[in-house]
């Protein structure tokens, strides 16, 4: 991925950060535009124990499928018991009917049953990963290659600079640069210590946001 | 579509991260402005997992009336922390040549403010202006006069004033005085706007009020290209 950001950007892209503790990220091509050969386009973020969870959501009318998806889990879970977020780019699964809900819970439902392969208990509480996509509105989602490569994503977890940078990466559309941050802070009542942010984001066109 | 995930290794109870993402993103990312067109799909989340908290006494961070210190604190790092996320959003803008900060203040409420800041910020003509690198004032006023249709009460045309902020720490360049145009130095304001980063001040009135930051960009040709080739 070498000089792929452009010159004038640079100065906006990290190569380091002090990342938070216990999250592990992943991204990986999946070539869900058929355009896209060589770019990572699933991203995965996860706690390696569960966590607490919150999102905010766009008011437009017309919601994507993950949206709503996403909303179920939070809302089911009390914000609890939350494993991660699993992102697709190139395709947004917007103004996609009832498919496009299913097709947002595989995709969670395959992030869970990837922790659950390595051991971990079942609460009983449903999916506790949180489901994102962007790209284009109004085409279904190509499903069957998005699954097949989650498990490969999940393999590759990693708490590094470079995964998190992938990570950051593999959630651009028109964007010309992988925006990530991190930064360290304390808290008055524990000064000796250090907790850390991170943060991934992405966005270059169609963006007035209105979340609540 | 706007995306964002953030991650922190504090302990935070659901009810306070809830709290917390809330206030953060009204001061951040719901403060940006590219094209003025909100996605079906805009969603932000904040996870928190406690892996870096001490084992004993294990201190989860809640929301409680009156706030406690830990909240307050994690609230304006995450807020603040937010705010540089969703600013390198508008940095990548389609097309963009500018960074723009619009700040509105005393304003008669934050929600006024705001309300202000957003009209200047989704003004094609405003953003058209920029990349012209005009200082065009005039259509900034405009802007901020239709907003009392989102209803917004606190502009009165006599009582508004309109600057240029430099960021290289140089005196605020003055367009119009408390609803009175300035003689305006060409040559500065110019200056002015061949910077990337540019400040425009609105002041609603001369007395202290509440204060709202937007942040926005140019409107370029290739905005156009890009949308123009861009297929659904």
């Amino acid at each position: 991925l070498e000089g792929q950001v452009p010159h004038a950007k640079a100065k906006y892209v990290p190569t380091s950060g002090a990342y938070p503790q216990g999250f592990v990220v992943s991204g990986t091509h999946v070539g869900v535009k058929a355009s896209n050969t060589r770019f990572p386009d699933l991203a995965i973020i996860a706690s390696e124990k569960p966590c607490s969870g919150a999102a905010v959501f766009t008011k437009n009318k017309f919601q994507a499928a993950p949206v709503t998806v996403s909303r179920e889990v939070l809302q089911k879970r009390g914000g609890s018991g939350i494993r991660g977020v699993v992102i697709n780019s190139g395709c947004a699964n917007a103004v996609t009917g009832k498919q496009g809900i299913e097709d947002a819970r595989s995709m969670a439902a395959e992030v869970d049953r990837c922790f659950s392969a390595q051991g971990e208990p079942d609460d009983g509480q449903g999916s506790s990963t949180i489901v994102m996509s962007t790209g284009v509105i109004g085409q279904p989602l190509p499903i069957a290659k998005i699954l097949s490569k989650i498990p490969t994503g999940h393999a590759n977890l990693d708490s590094s600079h470079d995964a998190w940078y992938l990570t950051a990466r593999a959630i651009m559309t028109t964007d010309t640069f992988p925006k990530l941050m991190t930064r360290e802070f304390t808290l008055p009542s524990t000064p000796n210590v250090t907790y850390r942010l991170a943060g991934l984001t992405k966005g270059a066109g169609m963006i007035h946001p209105n979340m609540a | 579509t706007l995306l964002g995930i953030m991650c922190t290794d504090a302990p935070v109870a659901p009810e306070a991260l809830k709290s917390i993402l809330t206030y953060a993103v009204d001061r951040s990312f719901n403060a940006i402005s590219i094209d003025g067109d909100t996605s079906t799909n805009d969603t932000v989340a904040l996870l928190a997992n406690g892996a870096a908290a001490p084992p004993t006494p294990f201190k989860t961070i809640k929301e409680s009336t009156p706030y406690s210190e830990d909240y307050l604190q994690l609230r304006d790092t995450v807020t603040s922390f937010a705010a540089d996320l969703a600013s390198l959003v508008v940095r990548d803008g389609e097309g963009a040549t500018k960074f723009v900060t619009i700040r509105v203040t005393n304003a008669a409420s934050y929600e006024d403010a705001k309300k202000v800041a957003s009209s200047i910020a989704r003004s094609p003509l405003v953003k058209t202006a920029l990349y012209g690198k005009d200082a065009n004032w005039g259509r900034i006023l405009c802007a901020t006069g239709y907003a009392s249709e989102c209803g917004v009460d606190s502009v009165v045309p006599t009582e508004t004033s309109v600057s240029f902020v430099p960021t290289d720490g140089s005196p605020e360049l003055k367009l119009l005085v408390k609803g009175e145009p300035e003689a305006v130095d060409e040559n500065r304001a110019a200056q002015i706007l061949e910077e990337e980063d540019l400040e425009i001040l609105v002041r609603l009135s001369e007395k202290p009020g509440e204060e709202a930051v937007y942040y926005t960009c140019d409107f370029s040709h290739e905005y156009v290209t890009i949308n123009g080739d861009y297929r659904t």
